[in-house]
């Protein structure tokens, strides 16, 4: 038996908007801790790792781990049935091919629910061990979402350097190049406005575009992102979702050989 | 010629 009840059900939408074009089907992983979701994209050169942890829910119930495979494409097309005010409920029964998603009105005067039939994934979930990373980068989400979209309009790949100076992101294209470099700016009226860094070294890697800017859907979870980059290592793009736990992007860098 | 890493490349599988 399985039944979680998010009264914010808007979150969960953001959630599936953020990851269904990078990945098209993934497991999820229930416990009485939470679920989670481990998947890369179809060419390995992506991950996303999801944690929603059960303390987010207004009512988590999961009598024993279960994983359950979805089609995100499907079970965004479902969610989006879903006011953006609504309570969604997800409920399943040990051993069903079916996940039940239940949505309520904020007051009470619609309910309705979609039955999604599962699948068997066969996917490859990776060790990540934690790591020390070189430098870390805390910025609004917005900001950097603008800074790899306009980049993205002039090259395919982006050198992301962090020195003590600041952070530089570099794109070289046919039609010329870009460099913006944003500095450590803590004197900010907000703290989500700040740009932190944290460098233990100063580091440079290459990225593809494309793949940062898919990461940046997630924007609207979160107002800040934490990029950590080490020379040897994917970096990591974070959104942390309030109170409840995180989508994280790994991306391999991209090498000179 | 910069190449496109995979993630497999530095990761094992759990």
């Amino acid at each position: 038996m399985l039944e979680l009840r998010l009264v914010q059900g808007s979150l969960l939408k953001k959630v599936l908007e953020s990851i269904k074009d990078l990945v098209n089907d993934a497991n999820f992983d229930f416990s009485s801790s939470g679920f989670s979701l481990q998947s890369m994209d179809s060419s390995h050169v992506a991950l996303v790792a999801l944690l929603l942890k059960s303390e987010g829910f207004e009512h988590y119930r999961c009598d024993r781990n279960t994983s359950m495979g979805m089609n995100l494409g499907n079970m965004s097309k479902m969610l989006k049935c879903a006011g953006n005010d609504d309570i969604i409920t997800i409920k399943g029964d040990d051993g069903s091919d079916t996940v039940t998603f239940m949505f309520e009105s904020p007051t009470q005067d619609k309910i309705a629910d979609f039955e999604m039939k599962l699948m068997d994934i066969d996917s490859e979930h990776l060790g990540i061990p934690e790591a020390e990373y070189h430098a870390i980068v805390k910025m609004p989400s917005a900001e950097f979402a603008r800074i790899c979209k306009d980049l993205a309009s002039i090259g395919d790949t982006v050198v992301i350097s962090v020195t003590k100076e600041g952070v530089k992101f570099s794109t070289r294209g046919d039609i010329g190049t870009a460099n913006i470099v944003l500095r450590q700016n803590t004197t900010v009226d907000k703290p989500e406005d700040a740009t932190v860094i944290e460098m233990n070294e100063p580091v440079s890697m290459t990225f593809a575009l494309r793949y940062m800017n898919s990461f940046t859907k997630a924007t609207p979870l979160s107002n800040t992102v934490t990029i950590s980059m080490s020379p040897d290592l994917p970096v990591v793009v974070e959104y942390k979702i309030a109170e409840m736990g995180y989508v994280r992007f790994y991306l391999a860098p991209k090498m000179e050989e | 010629k910069r190449v496109q890493l995979r993630l497999t490349e530095f990761y094992r599988s759990a």
